[in-house]
């Protein structure tokens, strides 16, 4: 029977790991799953290898969702992104040659403990759920983890801080199963996106630092494109540019990270609102984000198909 | 409830803080105080003219409310009862299992 899949309410991780197995079943052409490891707290941590099978190697594209807990519209995106590419491979021609000459790595969860506890215990949690045998307090920010001017300023070295940048570099399980395989795999990988919530924002390198990336131009432009195709969309007006001016200083990002790492665009997606519902963003705005957010990914990985 | 109804009462304020000395008085009301950053991260990146959120329980809210009166900040409250705003983003699930 058809396989009936809400995109427009939030799931809890059991159920988007179900759905992630059924993509895996039923799309079998263009749908690939495999763990990179296991969570803090052992859960597995699944990847979805989405586009046309090839035996040639192919550029990739890394996607990752809900690094944060608490920021629920990210893995929505990230399982919308899937659906969206799967049922217009066929109808769509500029998203069949994205599939058939790319592949995208898409994690719809990345904080898989910290979003089971944000849908059980506390809506509001961020970090992971590693515990420390100093403090009472647990977890990381995911985002401050990172082996790239690690601990500095915009983190906090306290464990009870949102901001715990961790006891030292890719100390998280999840942080360093997902750097393990983006460093394998890094002679492919051309663009790195993480989706975050909220502020209508696309931030690129540097975080933890005013310098100018050496690569600005092809950057600044992928983003100009990506910003223009979601604001086609419903008119929504995005900041964008180097995360320390446009948001603020971190260190111990993720995008910093993999720009370091040789991956030529590394992207960080805040997606809606600006705080008027925040983190409880309505599901009946899911549809609509979710939109022009596919509209931003699709621009920026067709200007990683193109020569900058 | 959702949560054991935890939220109830909490609430979500959106202050404005103008210049460097409003900037240091929020740092000082909020520092101290068990609440939730939203935006931004935490305490110390709170700078003038940009728009603080953050998560009140509902047992601090009238002091948070006093000291911010009392200092002149403009703010104002973006969600009154945080309980109320998750029972309705999860209200369309439950309504969802029903159909």
């Amino acid at each position: 029977s058809e396989f009936q899949y809400d995109y427009e309410v939030y799931h809890s991780l059991e159920e988007i790991q179900s759905w992630m197995f059924e993509m895996n079943r039923t799309q079998a052409h263009l749908v690939d799953l495999f763990s990179v490891g296991k969570s803090y707290e052992g859960r597995p941590l699944y990847v979805l290898q989405v586009g046309k099978r090839s035996r040639r190697q192919k550029k990739a594209v890394w996607i990752d969702c809900g690094v944060h807990a608490r920021e629920w519209i990210g893995p929505a995106f990230c399982q919308w992104f899937v659906r969206e590419a799967v049922s217009s491979y066929q109808l769509d021609s500029g998203m069949r040659r994205l599939l058939n000459q790319l592949t995208f790595y898409i994690m719809p969860v990345f904080n898989v403990d910290g979003y089971y506890f944000s849908w059980t215990k506390d809506r509001f949690w961020r970090k992971t759920r590693s515990k420390n045998h100093k403090f009472h307090c647990r977890g990381v920010d995911a985002n401050r983890n990172w082996k790239v001017k690690w601990c500095a300023q915009g983190a906090s070295t306290h464990p009870c801080d949102d901001t715990y940048c961790g006891p030292f570099p890719e100390s998280e399980p999840e942080v360093k199963a997902v750097a393990k395989f983006l460093r394998k795999h890094k002679k492919r990988v051309k663009a790195y996106i993480s989706i975050h919530a909220y502020a209508q924002m696309l931030l690129y390198p540097y975080s933890y630092k005013y310098t100018t990336i050496p690569n600005f131009d092809c950057v600044e432009s992928a983003a100009r494109s990506a910003v223009t195709a979601l604001y086609a969309a419903y008119g929504l007006k995005y900041r964008y540019g180097p995360a320390s001016t446009t948001l603020y200083i971190s260190s111990g990002s993720s995008i910093d990270w993999a720009y370091k790492n040789g991956i030529p665009y590394t992207f960080a997606f805040e997606l809606r609102d600006t705080g008027h519902f925040g983190f409880l963003l309505p599901e009946s705005l899911i549809g609509p984000t979710c939109t022009e957010t596919t509209r931003a990914v699709k621009a920026i990985a067709s200007g990683v198909l193109k020569k900058c | 409830f959702l949560y054991n109804n935890r939220y109830a009462g909490d609430q979500v304020f959106r202050i404005h803080p103008k210049n460097d000395d409003e900037v240091q008085t929020l740092k000082n009301i909020l520092g101290p105080m068990q609440v939730d950053f939203w935006q931004p991260n935490s305490a110390s990146l709170i700078c003038q003219n940009a728009t603080v959120d953050v998560h009140v329980k509902r047992n601090d809210t009238p002091a948070v409310h006093a000291r911010l009166k009392q200092e002149h900040i403009d703010y104002g409250v973006s969600i009154s009862n945080l309980q109320k705003e998750i029972e309705k983003q999860s209200g369309y699930r439950s309504s969802r299992k029903r159909r």
